[in-house]
C-alpha cells in the first residue's frame, strides 16, 4: 500500500456522499449504481470507523460522484472505452469521476456473456473509493488498490494490504474481524 | 528464460482488449535499448502519463534511450513485475491494460519496496 504525497485524510468520522444528476449513465438503472457503490462503501466502513451516507444534495456532499466524458475539466481527460476507467482525487477534495464511455456493468451481469470490454463498477467504486479515503495504489496485483483491472472481472474484496494501509490512516473499525480478509501469498509472508 | 505457457496466454487476451491506443503497445514487446521504433514515444507518453517519466521531460522520441528502460524498471517495480527494464510480453501487457486514471507518481516518491512489507 502507498499514500498521497503528506498522507491527507479525513477527520471526521461521517462523510457523505451523492450522484451527479447530470453526469450520470443513460444505459443504468441509477437504483443499480447506488446499490453498488452502497455495497463498495460498505467494505470501508466495515474496517475503518468512518461511515457514509448517501444525500441528494450534490453540492454538498463531501464524496462527489458522476460519470464523465473525454475532457472534464479537471485536467485528466478520459481516453473513450477502456484505457483509463475512472480517477479519484485524495482527501480532501472529494471528487470520483468514471469514464462514461466505458462499458459498465453490476451484478455480474459479464457472467451470461455480453460485451468483452464491459467492466465491473463496484470493483472500481471500491478502488477509487480508496483513494478518496488517501490509500494511493499498491504493488500487489491481489489488492484492491492495484492499478490495472481487467475487464469482466470482479475484484471488491478488500485484501490484508489493503486494510493495514487504511488502518494506518484512520484505526480500526471495533467490529472489524480480520480473519474475514483476502490474504495474498505476498502478505502472509510479510506478516 | 521461457515464458510459461499460462502466461502468454492471459498477456495475449489482455493485449487483445485494450483500446485502440495502448493496443500498440504490443507491437513493442523485446525492443531493445539503442533502438529507434515507431511508438516508443506513444510509450513515453503513457510513462510519463503515470508518473514514470518526468512532466517537464520534452524528449518524447522514438529512441528507446537508458532514460526509457530506467522508467520501465520503475515500473515493474510498482507493478509487481519482474525487474528487467526490458519490453518483455507481460509487461506491455500490463501496459495495455484498462486502469486507474491515477497516476503511480506517489508509489514512486514513496519508495515501493513489496518485499519491505
Amino acid at each position: 500500500y502507498t499514500y498521497f504525497g503528506g498522507k491527507p485524510k479525513w477527520y471526521r468520522d461521517k462523510l457523505t456522499y451523492a450522484f451527479s444528476e447530470t453526469h450520470k449513465l443513460d444505459y443504468m438503472n441509477s437504483d443499480d449504481v447506488r446499490k453498488a457503490f452502497r455495497r463498495s462503501f460498505g467494505r470501508w466502513a466495515g474496517v475503518i470507523p468512518v461511515s457514509f451516507e448517501e444525500i441528494d444534495d450534490y453540492a454538498k456532499a463531501d464524496l462527489k460522484i458522476g460519470f464523465f466524458a473525454g475532457d472534464h475539466g479537471d485536467g485528466q481527460p478520459f481516453d473513450g472505452v477502456l484505457g483509463t476507467l475512472a480517477h479519484a482525487f485524495a482527501p480532501e477534495n472529494g471528487r470520483l469521476h468514471l469514464d462514461a464511455a466505458e462499458t459498465w456493468v453490476v451484478d455480474d451481469d459479464f457472467k451470461g456473456g455480453g460485451s468483452t470490454v464491459a467492466v465491473d463498477l463496484e470493483s472500481v467504486a471500491t478502488h477509487e473509493i480508496g483513494h478518496l479515503l488517501g490509500l494511493g495504489h499498491s504493488s500487489q496485483e491481489s489488492a484492491v488498490m492495484y492499478p490495472s483491472v481487467r475487464p469482466r472481472t470482479k475484484k471488491v474484496d478488500l485484501t490484508v494490504d489493503d486494510v493495514a494501509g487504511i488502518l494506518k490512516l484512520y484505526g480500526a473499525n471495533p467490529r472489524l474481524r480480520l480473519d474475514s480478509l483476502t490474504q495474498s501469498e505476498d502478505s502472509l509472508q510479510n506478516g | 528464460r521461457n515464458i510459461p505457457e499460462a502466461s502468454t496466454a492471459k498477456a495475449t487476451q489482455t493485449i487483445d482488449v485494450s483500446n485502440a491506443t495502448w493496443h500498440n503497445f504490443a507491437r513493442l514487446v523485446d525492443v531493445q535499448v539503442g533502438s529507434h521504433v515507431s511508438g516508443v514515444s506513444e510509450l513515453k507518453r503513457y510513462l510519463q502519463r503515470f508518473g514514470y517519466v518526468k512532466d517537464d521531460a520534452t524528449d518524447l522520441s522514438d529512441v528507446f534511450d537508458g532514460h526509457l528502460e530506467y522508467a520501465i524498471s520503475l515500473y515493474q517495480q510498482n507493478l509487481g513485475l519482474p525487474i528487467t527494464g526490458r519490453l518483455d510480453t507481460s509487461t506491455v501487457a500490463l501496459m495495455s491494460s484498462p486502469r486507474c486514471g491515477v497516476s503511480d507518481a506517489h508509489m514512486i516518491n514513496a519508495g515501493v519496496h513489496t518485499t519491505a512489507r
